[in-house]
């Protein structure tokens, strides 16, 4: 329904201007209704402003900003309408040390209300998580899964 | 509808069977290349009903049936199961009764597909219907898949306004 | 040929002029998320005569000129040199007395392009000539864009049997 | 011309013989002419074998497996024919840790013959290279370059 949908993107929109200049510690973001009137059908548009950089074309940011801004956006997503549960395959891939960090905090956020499965490379993602599940391929071409669960020490690592 | 636990067995590179327990959180996924994470999400993806073969690195769905390796044979049928809590109000009305709810996948090599809902035989648009209107259908803005996040922020404007619509 | 120096003035994020020295052997490029890395590929490609905007990630040619930061106000020319070592007869014969080859490339937000050749004025169909033959054209394989590598195993027949052609 | 383009195709075919097992400890890798008799026209397909498991799709592998496929392939026609510099853009990034230490062992090789100019965030990575270039952005916005030159110890590290 239309006042939904207008509902829910005023919602999004609010959520983002939170979300995004805590990953990118500083700048803002902003959704666009492409055609305002026609609430139905228009198009969003995403506008990004990096910090002491200027209002730029989506397309000139690096590989890094560009998986960081899509991150801001789903996310953004997940706070105002959490789903039960979210599958993430690698999307830390790009960010450099500081950005997975920043990456991993706000996930712990989104962590409260939903549950996460993520599969990574990274080191850091994988200190940030409560649980590690291993997959190996002792015998080659068969996965087998290893699990591996932490006990946290209380905040003496 | 918190995931439970997860049973793969001759789906993908899972010839034999696996079990994973889902705990509440997060869980990181690890392991060297090509040992099997993204397949695990493969089979959530699809024991939840994903019929797109592209999405599922495929050209046909039989791609998904454990091929052989390493001296084992082909299998002739992939089953992936899982075990869902009915704790959000988010499954169907007709369910409300069972605290958790359990979905079943089966392909067979000739083609043939069955598909379970706690146990009994159903349709695969029953499994559509689970997760309608709780933001986890097919496109979902939950799940994003490897190498997919750098295209989001170059979605097209009515891509953007989907995800949008989906957490209406 | 290879890479001696590189200048970089008013081209993206490098507002200030920027030069390079390339050793011999290996070099990492290394920094946070967008510092400017893939930037300084981009001045390559662009002053080795690269006209695909969409490879420069660009709308328009005009997007390579620093658009202003922090401060800065626009620029209103950006400009790349390259200087290269003639030393392996990859280079057109009419350029053989030259130990060194320069190449310089301006555009100004005019929409006017200025190319040298060893400071003299030339076309940029004479920057493309330099490379011909050398395996560095425009789709070498010698140049692999970030996010591309997933892709090049996955290439059509036709692209694959282009890698091998740039080889032959 | 045609001989020449076979002639190409074959060396690069040997070539792939000796590297792709390099790079993924056993297995295989075969390019094919789709259609022999018209060596002019022909595309080219890649059949990939990798170690203990079976020829499979190329769509199916792993997004490392087709990341050190394709390096396997591009690193062959290097070999055969090396371009005086080769640029590479975060090429390293899906690849595991043992992977990485492959891919840099063989990129050494290919260091010997042509400047390589590679982008990473990866330390392995960084360790291999002779030169690192360090880029930054002090002044938001305006890219500065640092330059960090090593010297080696011999083989003391
Ligand atoms: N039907 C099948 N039978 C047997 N093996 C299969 C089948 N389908 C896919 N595979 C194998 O599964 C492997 C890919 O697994 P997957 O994509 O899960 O790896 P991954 O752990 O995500 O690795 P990466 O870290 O590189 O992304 C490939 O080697 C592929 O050949
Ligand atoms: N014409 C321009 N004027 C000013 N800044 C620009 C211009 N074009 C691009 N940029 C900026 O350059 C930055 C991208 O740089 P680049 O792609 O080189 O980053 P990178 O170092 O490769 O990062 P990553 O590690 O994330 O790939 C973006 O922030 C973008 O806004
Ligand atoms: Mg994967
Ligand atoms: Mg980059």
């Amino acid at each position: 329904t239309q006042e939904r949908f207008i509902e829910t993107f005023n919602l999004i929109n609010a959520k983002l201007k939170e979300v995004f200049p805590r990953l990118f510690e500083g700048g803002s973001a902003t959704l666009v209704l492409i055609e305002p009137n026609k609430p139905l059908e228009t198009g969003v548009e995403l506008m990004i402003h990096l910090p002491g950089k200027k209002l730029t074309r989506l397309s000139l940011l690096s590989g890094g900003e560009k998986a960081l801004s899509a991150i801001a956006f789903i996310f953004s997503i997940f706070l105002i309408k959490p789903a039960s549960f979210c599958l993430l395959d690698e999307i830390d891939a790009p960010l450099d040390d500081a950005n997975v960090f920043r990456f991993n905090d706000l996930l712990k956020l989104i962590g409260q209300n939903s549950q996460i499965v993520m599969i990574t490379h990274n080191k850091r993602t994988m200190e940030f998580a409560d649980t590690l599940f291993g997959i190996t391929m002792e015998q080659k071409g068969i996965s087998k899964l290893v699990s591996v669960k932490f006990e946290r020490a209380p905040e003496a690592q | 509808m918190k995931l439970k636990k997860l049973d793969i067995v001759g789906f993908k590179s899972f010839c034999d069977k696996a079990s994973i327990d889902f705990p509440p959180g997060i869980s990181a996924v690890v392991g060297p290349n090509g040992c099997g994470k993204s397949n695990i999400i493969d089979a959530l993806r699809w024991v939840m009903g994903e019929q797109s073969v592209k999405q599922l690195r495929g050209k046909s769905m039989e791609d998904v049936i454990f091929s052989g390796a390493n001296g084992k044979p082909p299998l002739n049928m992939a089953e992936v199961s899982l075990l869902l809590a009915n704790d959000n109000g988010d499954a169907p009305e007709e369910l409300r009764d069972f605290t958790e709810i359990m979905l079943t996948r089966r392909l067979y090599r000739s083609g043939e597909s069955a598909y379970f809902l706690n146990k009994q035989p159903c349709r695969l648009k029953d499994i559509h219907n689970i997760f309608m209107g709780s933001g986890l259908g097919a496109r979902s803005y939950a799940v994003i898949q490897q190498g997919n996040i750098g295209a989001i922020t170059e979605a097209s404007p009515e891509e953007r306004r989907f995800f949008i619509e989906e957490a209406a």
